[in-house]
């Protein structure tokens, strides 16, 4: 897990392309 | 934010942002079906404790609260570090204000009504122990101050967007953008209640004080959350976890 991102979930939710 | 001459009194702004607010029963639904999947994938006889179950509650809440900001006027047109930077700063105060706008619809003093449209007796809330019966109480109060005022669903749109854009939160790199937003909002409500409300004597001054007793309530139940993290209390790996440590780190 360490190697996880630390907001890596608000940023994909922010980012992913809901056209998808 | 000027109101046009057809319509005095209701600025267009306001109208925009309670557009932007998230259909109600569609949260609802989502959350009581994720909470149905949930308990499904568990055993009959395996029952979550109450507090992880509202964990996992305000975790979905946060989620629907992310949607609404993404689609949100101005906010969709900050760049994603912004974005974070600006939940990141208000998650807590979001997820607040949705409790109490919940409970101020619900108009009851004796029970909680909760996102899934269950009702939770408050007696059984004193019986958790004094840090979070006193948040409750704390949030109850706050609830019935809104409700006296009779805040309306507009009024809300515009407290959560003076929540979100908040131009005081450290290295925006747009702060001019969300303080010009902040202005905006603030002119448009002060417009709205002139006008709506008359006779209610600096309704905009006691709407706008609520705001930091939102921000030090939500405060102290982040702390809460913290604490009942470390307990090893709150379900891990998920978004409320990921936003109480964002503001940590």
């Amino acid at each position: 897990k360490e190697g996880k991102k630390p907001q890596a979930l608000l940023h994909y939710l922010l980012n992913k392309d809901d056209s998808k | 934010p000027h109101s046009s001459p057809m319509n005095p009194g209701m600025p267009p702004l306001v109208l925009e942002l309670v557009s932007c607010d998230p259909d109600e029963e569609q949260v609802r639904g989502k959350i009581c079906a994720y909470l149905h999947q949930e308990q499904s994938g568990r055993g009959k006889l395996d029952k979550p404790r109450p507090f992880s179950l509202l964990c996992v509650m305000a975790d979905q809440t946060l989620f629907s609260i992310v949607e609404w900001a993404r689609s949100c006027v101005f906010f969709k047109e900050l760049k994603v570090g912004d974005q974070m930077r600006l939940l990141h700063n208000c998650w807590s105060e979001l997820l607040l204000l949705d409790h109490i706008c919940r409970q101020v619809h619900h108009g009851r003093d004796s029970s909680l009504l909760l996102i899934t449209g269950q009702e939770v007796d408050l007696s059984t809330v004193s019986d958790a122990g004094p840090p979070l019966s006193s948040m409750v109480q704390r949030g109850q109060e706050l609830a019935r101050r809104l409700q006296l005022l009779q805040v309306d669903r507009r009024e809300m749109a515009c407290l959560k967007f003076l929540i979100l854009f908040n131009p005081n939160v450290k290295l925006l790199e747009n702060q001019q953008f969300v303080e010009s937003v902040q202005e905006q909002v603030n002119g448009a409500l002060l417009e709205y209640t002139l006008y709506s409300y008359p006779q209610c004597l600096d309704r905009f001054g006691q709407l706008i004080l609520r705001l930091p007793e939102v921000r030090s309530l939500s405060a102290q139940a982040e702390d809460y959350l913290c604490y009942k993290h470390l307990c090893g209390e709150v379900p891990c790996n998920n978004l409320l976890i990921e936003m109480l440590h964002a503001k940590r780190s």
